[in-house]
């Protein structure tokens, strides 16, 4: 199973809602510094619920709005090779935010999106994203940190 | 408990052990500080890169450390394999030849898993099937240029 | 000592609004959090790199931090002379263009500096006045290549 | 002033004694990964004193002596263009190591030469020499560790 789409609405600097199609095989993206590489990197960590809002740079959900276009909500819609699409939408309100999932269009609770991730082998612990400073962040940690970094594998 | 800690480990330092020796043409294992008692100690790197000589892990070169991590990422990877693999900007304290390398075994690990790899660096960019390209509109909005297939 | 920081700080903090906007075409400047008594609070950057509009200083891109920390570190560079500086791959996070325009500050600081600068990235060398080249002899013991003197 | 040269003996992987010629203006040092660069600038540092064994990636003194030639000494000699050139030797002995400091060939307290530098504005604490790794250690350290940059300069 493979990615084949994201969309990416309002998230990050992404100002503009942009289409951007996933292939097999091995794809590069490259750019500018601040062009927004790692952002599209943090959409599929984000729509995924892969990772807190620390884990993309930000200090609560609601700063992944945004803060140019006067918006209140961000929203990143990925699609699978075997049709499945998944959406997760965030808005801001006067005491915080709502966190929309959506499967297929239906409403769906963060748990269902989890447990259709494990069941094609994605998982948060595994390492299939590594982020922009992670390298240096394993070569740098103590070895106890290290090991358990096979601990939570285990 | 113990038993599940030992099988991963054990077949990650096997990946490690493989993957290290085809990245730098040296040798390299993991090494457990607490052998009776794995989770009494931590997990360190015992590694020749290029069949040096190394007095201490610490001394190794930024370009070797980095190596010697991704070979460690990729050994974790290959174990669990998922569908699809993102990386971003991993080459970045490699010399050209190290990027080389690099490039070739995403390459291969792509055959059958899709890869995105965001990178700046010529012989990795070199080395994709396909290249997107992002900048930044006049308004300071994130615009993907588009996708060159690459023939490389 | 309240003084002497505030005669420091003030004249870092100048430099480094003259040498971020010089490096980016944006605006930034430093900010201490503990405005009546600095020592109450920490100093950190406050900073539109390409005149964006920045959410938060950790939302910054790898190579937008970089370009500010060393825009800071050459604050403090020009406050307080050397007869030399010493810079080990300062540019590992830029792209092309930026790694361009920190090599041009560099090339203007050695006007009346001695400057060694490690860097693995074309457009530093290219700017560099000569290059030692360093490599490995097969028995492992480093080797200086020579000087190339370059007219670029 | 400037350095002029500088000789590295049996120092990290400067298994065979070399001389490196330094100049005026921009200099750039390039090759390949783990060739010697950075151990250069921690020769720089050793024979100026201005750093720790764990500023230069060791873990005391004697590391810093050459793995795989046998010999028990390691030297770096510094010329600047005014003609004083400083030594330092490491000697591995039984229990430690002797740490001996030279001024133009006669031996000198290390208080001698940190005093020398002062005189020509070189300080441990000046950012004139920034190492691999240290823009990222800056960008990540918490705020009030930023400050404290400006407290030791000041
Ligand atoms: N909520 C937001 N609204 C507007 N812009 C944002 C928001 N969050 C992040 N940004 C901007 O996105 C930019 C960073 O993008 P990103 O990290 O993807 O860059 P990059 O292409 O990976 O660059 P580099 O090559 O330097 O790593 C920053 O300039 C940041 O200010
Ligand atoms: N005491 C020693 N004896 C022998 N070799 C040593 C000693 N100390 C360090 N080395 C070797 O020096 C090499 C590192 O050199 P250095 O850090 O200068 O590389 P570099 O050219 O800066 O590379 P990079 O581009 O990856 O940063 C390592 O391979 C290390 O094992
Ligand atoms: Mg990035
Ligand atoms: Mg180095």
């Amino acid at each position: 199973m493979r990615i084949t789409e994201i969309e990416v609405d309002n998230f990050k600097s992404f100002g503009r809602k942009v289409k951007i199609p996933f292939f097999e095989g091995f794809t590069v993206i490259s750019g500018p510094n601040g062009s927004g590489k790692s952002n599209i990197i943090d959409s599929i960590l984000f729509v995924l619920s892969l990772s807190s809002a620390r884990g993309l740079r930000a200090e609560r959900l609601t700063d992944l709005i945004n803060v140019n276009t006067g918006r209140n909500t961000a929203e990143v819609t990925i699609t699978f090779s075997d049709g499945t699409s998944i959406r997760r939408r965030i808005k801001k309100t006067a005491n915080g935010y709502y966190s929309y999932h959506y499967m297929n269009d239906r409403v769906c609770r963060q748990g269902d999106v989890i447990e259709f991730l494990t069941r094609h082998g994605i998982k948060p612990e595994g390492y299939n994203v590594v982020m922009q400073g992670d390298v240096t962040r394993i070569m740098d940690m103590s070895d106890t940190e290290r090991r358990k970094i096979i601990d939570e594998i285990a | 408990k113990y038993d599940a800690f030992m099988t991963a480990f054990r077949a990650i330092n096997a990946n490690f052990r493989e993957i290290f020796a085809s990245l730098t043409n040296g040798n390299g294992h993991l090494i457990l500080e607490g052998e009776d008692d794995p989770f009494s100690g931590g997990m360190k790197f015992a590694v020749q890169p290029g069949d040096k000589n190394v007095p201490l892990v610490s001394s190794l070169s930024g370009g070797e450390k980095s190596i010697t991590t991704l070979a460690f990422i990729f050994a974790i990877q290959t174990y669990i394999p998922a569908p699809f693999y993102a990386l971003d900007e991993v080459d970045m304290f490699l010399d050209g030849s190290n990027v080389v390398r690099v490039a070739s075994m995403i390459k291969d690990l792509s055959k059958n898993a899709q890869s995105v790899i965001v990178s700046l660096r010529k012989p990795m960019i070199e080395r994709a099937d396909r290249i997107l390209g992002v900048t930044l509109r006049p308004d300071m909005s994130t615009y993907v240029t588009g996708v060159k297939n690459n023939d490389g």
